[in-house]
Parts: structure tokens; C-alpha cells; sequence
């Protein structure tokens, strides 16, 4: 479903041309299970925008189910990220004048459902990520590994059939974490592509492939484990 | 150096009070590597909030260096911060608008040191944690382990004799992270009192002391590993 071709990104300063990603080509098939590891710094988060349809390569291709992503306007790209694909951004990324439910409502704003099914919607996506008492609070009235889980609740609540999660556990306690995990692997046993960048062996551990990544370049790529 | 005597922290909201830390007892003595374990949640930033001055207790006592905390006024309480302490946020609080360089000389803006001399030990800061190269980028050009790095770095600056780290590892790969805590072994070696909140039981395992939270009190105090 994801197919990345020689894909390059660089991000022009100033003073320098950082490379964040040099000819990058990979495949993910519809239904995988993948972990993305490697060093602070070495393109994750640029390689998860660029497949979250956030970004756009410098050079090279991206076709995701088939369709030239690069021929899209932004319209059409915004729709298709918002119907398909679930982002839980590696800094959460949250409305700070929003609650915990109003933050996971909002991608349902585009999907026709009603105000009552968006807020019913919301509060079971929370209540899977055991946030139900914590509906009311604003980001700033919650802790970190709170955040995060509003942050994986808002990425689910549209049922994605694409999820993206970068770091999805970095600021959660052991226990909770492999709840997030058994979350993910359960959506993944619904059909559910899943991709997470981790800095967590036993995560990466658990999924079916890990990709290396070292310094924008994919470095090793194996299936087993998980 | 650390008393804190039935400490107890009520957040005070519209529709309900959140009793975030409940009568909590804690002593560190000058010099001690000590780890803060518990579930998302269970209190360990507000205490960390409490101890590095940033906040205050709704109830108990607290000294510092012998000093009653809650005698001070905000002026005295900053004075002693930035004197005395260095604090690494588990979301970081760089500013946006300054480069990496900038963050991390901010805090010696207050101790007199000339701008040259700020400019140089914020380089040899950044350089401690592997950031030469990124002296120049601002924080939305900072992948999220380099902005930790960063915040790291910038707790460092001035030479804390306490430092209060939130999670310091938490965005940060396996190897970077081991870097980071031999960075702070070092500096406990040299007489500097160290206390580190961490979901890593890796981390934990390393430190002298872990002391376990759960639901805002203190259910555990071990001395040994490390
Ligand atoms: N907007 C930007 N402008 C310039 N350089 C950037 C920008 N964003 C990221 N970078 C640089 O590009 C490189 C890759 O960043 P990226 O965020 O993809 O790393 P990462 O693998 O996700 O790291 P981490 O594990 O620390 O989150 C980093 O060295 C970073 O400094
Ligand atoms: N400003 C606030 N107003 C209301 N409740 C708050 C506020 N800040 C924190 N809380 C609540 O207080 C409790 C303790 O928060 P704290 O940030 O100390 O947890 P933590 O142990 O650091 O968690 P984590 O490991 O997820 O970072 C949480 O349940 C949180 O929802
Ligand atoms: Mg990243
Ligand atoms: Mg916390």
C-alpha cells in the first residue's frame, strides 16, 4: 500500500542543506506490521511525515493505495489523510485550549458524523486508552504519558485504515505501553496497516519487520520476530 | 539536601480537585543518585515540579539546603532556581523563536558571565551531548531526541549542584540514552545530587535508590542496584 521511491528530502536553512533523507525507497504491503528504528536524528519523523502525507520529497516518488500521492493539491491530500491514515505525532500536537475529548473529536469534524456520535465516539476512544476520567482536562492538565494517550485516542477515533504512530510510548510507563501495543496489534489483526517508529526494542520486538534507518538512509530491513 | 514533610498537592479545578500527590515523606541527602518509578499519572512531575521550586505544595513542609522553601517570595524562590538548580522538562520548554545555541546560554544570563563567555560554555554544553552541528537550528528543526538533548544541555549550563531530570531519556534511542546517563553519573561522581524520573527500568537499575509512586504516595523506597 505504501511505496516509496528514491526519496530524498532535504530541508534548506540559511547556512546549510540538512539531507534528512537520502533515496529512501520502501514498501509496505496492506495489513503489515512494521517498527522504524534507528539513532536520534537519522529521518524517522521525516520519513513518517512524508508517508502521512504531511510532507512532501524533495525527489523520488510516493504511491500509497496505488495513487500518485505527488499529484494531489493539498485538498485532495488533506481528505485522503483525513479518511485514511491515523498520525500520532512523536510530540502529541494537541489543541492547548481544547479538552482531552474536544482534541479526539476534531477529526471527525470531516466525516459527517453528528455532534452527539463525535462526542460518543471520543469517549470511547479514550476510555480504550484508560482516560475516561481525564475527558474534561486540557493538555496542560494532564500528565505526559496522559498527553500521549489523546494523542494515539485522536489518531484511532476515525478508524483509520493506515496508522502511523511515531514514539507512541516513549512517555508511557512499562504496563501502559504494552497495553498500547496489544491496542495496536489487535487493530493490525483487524486488517489495520501499522507502522511505528520506536526507540523500544521490546516493541520492535513485536512487530513482524523492523526497517534501520541510519543517517536518512535505510540500512537493514527484517522480517521475524513479533 | 531535600526534605519534603507530608507534602500533598491538590490541582483545583471547576468541576472537581485533582489530589495529585498525598502526603508524601521524602529525604535526599547532598550527593545521591536517586530514581523516580511509577505509573502515567501517579505524581511524579508535580514532585518534581515541587522539589525544583517551580510549584508549590497545598500542604507540608519543605527545605532545601536547610532553607524553608515556603518562606521565600517568588524573587528569592528564582534566585535559588538558577543558582542552585537544573531542571530537564519532560516536554523540554525551549523557546521557540531561539536556536539551539541561545536556549541553552539563557540561563547564565543571570549569573553575570559576559556574553562571550555565555556563547562559549553554551557550546561546550551542546558539544557534552552531541550537538555541535545543530547549534543553529531552532527547535521545530530539531529532531525530538536533539530537542531532549537540548533541554539536557540546557540544565547543565550553569552548573547545577541539584539536577532534577523529568524522563531525560525518554525520546532518546538506546544508545544516546546510555550516553545521557553516564553524562549524569559523572557529574553525581563529581558531588552533583541527581534525581531522575524514568520509565526505563534500565535507567532505574543504575541509579543508587529507586523510589516507587503509585496514585500520588510514595509505596516503595529501595536502596541497592546501581
Ligand atoms: N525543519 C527542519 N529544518 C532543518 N533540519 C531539520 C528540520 N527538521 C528536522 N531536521 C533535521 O533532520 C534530521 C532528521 O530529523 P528527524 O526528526 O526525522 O529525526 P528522527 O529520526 O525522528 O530523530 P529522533 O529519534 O530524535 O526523533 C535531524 O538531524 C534534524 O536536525
Ligand atoms: N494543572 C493540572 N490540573 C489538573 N490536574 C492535573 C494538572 N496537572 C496534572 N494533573 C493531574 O495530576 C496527576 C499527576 O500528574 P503528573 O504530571 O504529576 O503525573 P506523572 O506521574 O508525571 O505522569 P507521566 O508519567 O504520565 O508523566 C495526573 O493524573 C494529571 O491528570
Ligand atoms: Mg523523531
Ligand atoms: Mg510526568
Amino acid at each position: 500500500v505504501i511505496e516509496l521511491a528514491s526519496v530524498t528530502r532535504v530541508y534548506e536553512m540559511a547556512a546549510e542543506s540538512v539531507h534528512a533523507l537520502r533515496g529512501v525507497d520502501l514498501e509496505i504491503r496492506a495489513g503489515e506490521l512494521v517498527s522504524i528504528i534507528g539513532p536520534s536524528g537519522s529521518g524517522k519523523s521525516t520519513l513518517m511525515n512524508l508517508i502521512g502525507c504531511l510532507d512532501r520529497p524533495t525527489a523520488g516518488t510516493y504511491r500509497l493505495g496505488g495513487t500518485d500521492i505527488l499529484g494531489l493539491d493539498d485538498d485532495a491530500l488533506a481528505r485522503l489523510r483525513n479518511r485514511h491514515i491515523g498520525f500520532v505525532f512523536q510530540s502529541f500536537n494537541l489543541l492547548p485550549r481544547q479538552t482531552a475529548r474536544e482534541n479526539v473529536a476534531l477529526p471527525l469534524r470531516y466525516t459527517g458524523a453528528s455532534a452527539s456520535e463525535r462526542t460518543q465516539r471520543a469517549e470511547e476512544a479514550l476510555a480504550r486508552v484508560e482516560l475516561k476520567d481525564r475527558m474534561e482536562h486540557r493538555p496542560d492538565q494532564l500528565s505526559g504519558g496522559q498527553k500521549q494517550r489523546v494523542a494515539i485516542a485522536r489518531a484511532l477515533v476515525t478508524k483509520p485504515s493506515l496508522l502511523l504512530a511515531d514514539e507512541p510510548t516513549g512517555s508511557l510507563d512499562q504496563s501502559t505501553g504494552r497495553e498500547i501495543l496489544a491496542l495496536f496489534k489487535r487493530l493490525n489483526a483487524e486488517g489495520v496497516t501499522v507502522v511505528i517508529v520506536t526507540h523500544d526494542p521490546a516493541i520492535a520486538a513485536e512487530t513482524h519487520r523492523q526497517v534501520h534507518i541510519v543517517d536518512g538512509r535505510i540500512v537493514a530491513d527484517e522480517r521475524g520476530a513479533g
